[in-house]
């Protein structure tokens, strides 16, 4: 475990906690988009099916229990719940135009064909492009709102504080796992664009609106 | 090398 993989697990940890936060404090999930959310659920389900299977420390099994039902409950309050603030006709992405390339690319490039292994590799993959719904959803309706800014801030910086692990582990440890290392690529660089809009003007206290 | 058994990552 090094500096940037802990504080790049509590940032994720922060985002998740805020989203979770903001649907429970305002019974709104406004401006959330709910394919995402059950896209991140696909991810952490395939991802940690070894939670009873291989234990790492109690660290690691803590922050997947949470992770989990995190997300579960998330997408409980946007379809059940808080059903009525779903905004649907701005969550308009077609998933399934990320799920099915994703589940045949993590068939054709993993590192080792078994069931656990493609899974986990097709959490990688989706993960890397798990927000583009709720991105395209910002764009649709124009705006966001500020604490909805945060938790994309935090999600985005998480994936970018574990591309500096991976460089630390590989400098330090010889680990590298290319797959994982693309695809968080990919998943930062899509969240370029909003950290430029975060940091010019959510932080200068304006609202972040398109077009600039 | 990668060590791909210990999966230690979230």
């Amino acid at each position: 475990m090094n500096v940037f993989r802990l504080t790049g697990d509590l940032s994720h940890l922060v985002a998740i906690i805020l989203l979770l936060l903001k649907i429970w404090k305002t019974r709104s999930c406004a401006g959330i988009s709910g394919k995402s959310q059950v896209m991140f659920a696909l991810v952490f389900t395939t991802r940690y099916l070894d939670l009873f299977t291989n234990f790492i420390s109690p660290y690691n099994s803590v922050m997947k229990v949470i992770y989990l039902g995190c997300s579960y409950a998330t997408v409980y309050m946007i379809y059940m719940k808080f059903k009525a603030s779903y905004d649907g006709n701005h969550d308009t992405f077609r998933a399934e135009f990320l799920i099915i390339p994703v589940g045949g690319l993590a068939f054709l490039v993993n590192h080792e064909f078994t069931p656990l292994e493609i899974l986990w590799t097709f959490s990688i993959y989706l993960e890397s492009v798990a927000i583009l719904p709720q991105l395209f959803m910002i764009t649709k309706t124009g705006e966001a709102e500020t604490i909805t800014t945060h938790y994309l801030f935090a999600l985005g910086l998480y994936r970018a504080l574990y591309l500096i692990n991976w460089i630390w582990r590989y400098y330090f440890e010889g680990f590298f796992d290319l797959i994982a290392i693309v695809a968080g690529c990919v998943q930062t660089i899509l969240y370029c664009d909003f950290f430029y809009l975060y940091i010019t003007k959510v932080l200068h206290g304006k609202k972040l609106s398109l077009p600039a | 090398s990668f060590d791909q058994k210990k999966k230690d990552e979230l």
